[in-house]
């Protein structure tokens, strides 16, 4: 078992940000399944528009200042319309 | 700011709200004053107002739940997401559910109830999320919010206003006016040699001016006496206050309109307010108290209704007997038609009208009349 932490490849803050996107942001299954690639433009453009929504430099990557973000407790309305 | 897509808003200015049901981290009181006091902060910057129902269907229904709840939008335990709302509209439209996995609390400690209704009541009345962190309507919870003179952002005082317009007079400050700056349209002028009171009342040392939605705070700290709205400070009282005096001895201010008074400590109005005036001893014919003052060495108070005076024994807390007496009798040379009174230094400062009568009361006569408004360096 002291293995299973290298052979974990995904960011652990991965799925927080799936959620975090779909609930917030619409992002869409069929984008969540290629979140894992990095340069997925639909998952990039929904972290810039959650960057730009929350008044944060828009990176388009999950910086710690995005990051510290989201993990603080919020307003459960999504930050774009339905 | 950011309004929903289609800038839904409400139709008419009057809305009511009802709370469904209460939170078990809150005494039932302290819910109800958050809510109040977080309706306050809209209605004082657009021309909305609104009432409490307490069955039926309202504009606005407040509830507490916990993960699924009905409207598909499941909560997500403790943390995280704490509450959503509605845009304007009917049914479920307007609603606010508060996620009850929550801490609720008064203060900053876990979950300011206050701040985060404030925020969904303005997503019920029209707003979307701001992306100004300064914003109330900043998605992220900040609780570094000054919470007991809490004020809209411009961001957020814009965003409404683009909904429903401003106040019938706009504020958006909680302090109006000082005497170094022109008093906003509709506010009481300061100076005006005919300007009168309608109550005044010591607290903590300071000296408390009332005037219809207002009151001057004269503090011996500083020069220039400050012009807040009375909601400011106690967003559940009432304007046009009729008496107010301070119990020292109990950190307590009791402020009176009709029939009905209540009790303040700072700025927390104290459960179990309003109550009627007649549990005081007063005759079910006194409709209201012109004015009262508290006597901190003879732990009485006097109350004026009209041309009499009453005086209650704090210690007893019984009215006492002889009483109603007439003003003219026992304080000569005051004006019978009284607003307000202080007690400073041993004497008596009757305000009427646009006079203050300072009356000695060892001597039984007046020593001096000033201009009502002297005491705010006018």
């Amino acid at each position: 078992y002291p293995l299973n932490g290298a052979m974990k490849e995904e960011d652990p803050n991965m799925d927080l940000v799936q959620q975090y996107l779909e609930k917030y942001y619409n992002l869409a299954k069929y984008e969540k399944r290629v979140f894992r690639r990095k340069d997925s433009s639909p998952v990039v453009n929904k972290i810039q528009e959650m960057q730009k929504s929350l008044g944060l430099e828009v990176t388009g990557k999950l910086d710690s200042n995005t990051l510290e973000v989201i993990n603080k407790p919020r307003c459960g309305v999504p930050d774009v319309g339905h | 700011f950011n309004t929903f897509p289609g800038m839904p808003k409400w139709g008419k200015n009057h809305l009511t709200y009802r709370i469904v049901n209460y939170t078990p981290d809150l005494p039932r009181d302290a819910v109800d004053f958050a809510i109040e006091k977080a309706l306050k902060v809209w209605e004082e910057v657009t021309p909305l107002t609104f009432s409490r129902m307490h069955e039926g269907e309202a504009d606005i229904m407040i509830s507490f739940a916990v993960r699924a709840h009905g409207d598909f939008e499941p909560f997500d335990g403790p943390g995280q997401s704490l509450a959503h709302a509605y845009p304007p509209g009917s049914g479920l439209y307007g609603d606010v559910h508060f996620d009850d996995d929550e801490k609720w609390t008064e203060d900053a400690s876990g979950i300011n109830l206050f701040l985060v209704a404030a925020h969904e009541l303005g997503h019920s009345l029209g707003l979307l999320h701001s992306a100004n962190p300064e914003a109330l309507m900043y998605a992220v919870y900040k609780p570094n919010r000054n919470l007991d003179h809490f004020r809209l952002s411009q961001d957020d005082v814009d965003g409404i206003q683009s909904l429903y317009g401003p106040a019938p007079e706009t504020f958006q400050n909680s302090v109006v006016s000082t005497q170094s700056s022109p008093p906003e349209p509709g506010t009481p002028a300061m100076c005006d040699p005919a300007l009168s009171f309608d109550a005044v009342s010591t607290l903590r040392g300071e000296i408390l001016f009332f005037k219809d939605r207002y009151l001057w705070r004269k503090s011996p700290w500083s020069f220039q006496p400050e012009l807040h709205l009375i909601s400011a400070f106690w967003p559940s009282l009432p304007s046009d206050l009729d008496a107010a005096y301070e119990d020292s001895s109990k950190d307590i201010v009791f402020i009176f309109k009709g029939n009905k008074f209540w009790a303040v400590r700072g700025s927390e109005v104290q459960a179990g307010y309003p109550k009627v005036i007649h549990i005081l001893g007063f005759p079910p014919t006194t409709r209201k108290i012109d004015a009262a003052v508290y006597d901190k060495e003879k732990k009485k108070t006097y109350f004026f209704v009209e041309d009499k005076y009453w005086r209650f024994d704090e210690k007893s807390q019984s009215m006492e007997r002889g009483f109603p007496r007439r003003i003219a009798d026992d304080f000569p040379g005051v004006e019978t038609k009284v607003d307000a009174v202080l007690q400073e230094s041993g004497f008596f400062y009757f305000f009427s009208g646009s006079l203050q009568f300072e009356f000695d009361p060892n001597a039984k006569t007046v020593t001096h009349v000033l201009k009502s408004n002297s005491r705010l360096r006018c």
